[in-house]
């Protein structure tokens, strides 16, 4: 949780600090990866796409390649979120997932019903 | 805009008052409880001036409706904190009420006073986790206080017509809602982007 930080180019003009994301800094030697690679690491980006909804599997032994789902939640992503549709990590799309946010799922959230006792 | 699964809100009748507390274990120290309190009561009065729901906050954290505690790490929902930036702050659905914020993010008021890098808006993110309380989820408008990302610095506190919409098609519209005020807004805002 110290160095190096992942500074990411900032998309929107009226924002023009540098991102220091700690949780998710290492997502940003994935730009321009592209499916059919095997990436050391990108089995967490994985993780974060199936944690916010993007990335419904039933085996959650996410593996290093960047396959056909990574790419579909990737995909999915964009255009939730109104990038680019590119279905590749470009920049912008780097820049937005390593932004700090809301931790509740962005695809029909059942998350955080709870039940009282 | 968009609902949670089921389209879940509170149900008792309208109008609605709404109690919240803070938990008696916040953990946090780099704002006063006056400083907290305050960013809370601004924020919820952004939906109350839309909506035909009164927030009012108590001293009864057990008796609250919405519950709102500062936690670091694992704090038994299943959901754990990751220190600093990442996750921010989660909320539940209605009708739970819980409210949720990461104790390790460097939390603001005020951005001329805290100069940090990493400063977060309190009062941004009770906005939009106050939101899930009410019944939304996530929208693609960027503008919206609903979309879930917020940059270190920005200040988002301000509803938008995609939030309006959303919550008043779960509530219905406060009385003294001025819709059209609120449309012109918007759009001058729109224009000078635009310009």
């Amino acid at each position: 949780r110290t160095s190096p930080f992942f500074s990411s180019k900032p998309t929107n003009p009226t924002n023009n600090h540098k991102i220091r994301s700690y949780t998710w800094h290492e997502f940003g030697k994935f730009v321009d990866a592209t499916r059919g690679n095997n990436i050391n690491g990108i089995s967490e980006l994985k993780k974060y796409f199936h944690r916010f909804g993007y990335l419904k599997m039933d085996n959650l032994n996410f593996t290093d390649l960047f396959d056909d789902h990574l790419e579909h939640a990737l995909i999915k992503y964009q255009e939730k979120l109104g990038l680019s549709v590119t279905g590749k990590l470009d920049e912008n799309t780097v820049s937005q997932i390593i932004s700090p946010r809301c931790g509740v799922s962005d695809s029909a959230p059942k998350f955080m019903h709870a039940k009282r006792h | 805009y968009a609902f949670f699964s089921g389209r879940p809100r509170w149900s008792r009748s309208i109008p609605i008052t709404l109690t919240y507390a803070f938990s008696p274990e916040n953990v946090i120290t780099s704002l006063s409880k006056s400083e907290i309190k305050d960013a809370f009561r601004r924020a919820f009065s952004h939906w109350a001036s839309v909506i035909p729901v009164t927030f009012l906050e108590s001293k009864d954290y057990g008796f609250a409706d919405i519950k709102i505690g500062f936690y670091k790490g694992d704090h038994g929902d299943g959901e754990p904190f990751d220190g600093v930036l990442g996750v921010l702050a989660h909320a539940f659905s209605p009708e739970t009420g819980r409210f949720h914020l990461d104790a390790a993010e460097t939390w603001a008021v005020d951005f001329d006073r805290k100069k940090s890098d990493e400063a977060i808006d309190l009062e941004s993110v009770a906005t939009h986790e106050i939101g899930h309380l009410l019944g939304l989820a996530h929208t693609s408008v960027q503008e919206a206080v609903m979309f879930p990302s917020l940059r270190p610095r920005e200040k988002k506190v301000d509803l938008k017509i995609d939030d309006i919409k959303g919550i008043q098609a779960l509530y219905g519209s406060n009385p003294n809602f001025n819709d059209q005020a609120r449309s012109e807004s918007d759009t001058s805002i729109s224009n000078g982007v635009a310009l």
